[in-house]
């Protein structure tokens, strides 16, 4: 579960970064 | 030869910013809607089969997200190898995320 929140928050990151 | 997403001006990830391809009227009508499976039909920078993969994504609602092979069973009109593109590319975006390996995918959109 840990990795869990760990890569969710790697993706929005990655996602945030796309956007701007 | 990368596919770029339209960066959206406030923020929002949703589907309410669908660019669909205005062709005049007259022309033979209908005539883009049974193209079906490639590449070609972007909405909002995804193709169709990466869209099909993000709304099957979006709409499971376990913690541990859902399988490939899920994707691929609910997908049966997409080969694999497609479905493995278009999770990669969704990954890469940051549209979703593997969750407890990397077979297992949610998205982060979805909350």
């Amino acid at each position: 579960l840990d990795r869990i929140a760990r890569n969710k928050r790697a993706a929005l990151e990655k996602l945030a970064s796309a956007q701007s | 030869s990368k596919p770029q997403t339209m960066p959206g001006l406030g923020g929002g990830v949703g589907a309410n910013n669908t660019l669909m391809p205005h062709q005049g009227p007259g022309i033979t009508g209908g005539s883009y809607a049974g193209a079906g499976g490639n590449h070609m039909m972007a909405v909002n920078g995804l193709s169709a089969s990466q869209n099909q993969v993000l709304s099957l994504i979006k709409g499971c609602p376990d913690q541990q997200g859902i399988s490939l092979q899920d994707l691929k069973q609910r997908l049966s009109g997409i080969s694999l190898a497609v479905i493995k593109q278009a999770v990669e590319f969704l990954s890469n975006e940051g549209h979703i995320f593997s969750t407890i390996d990397e077979d297992h995918f949610k998205s982060t959109d979805s909350e």
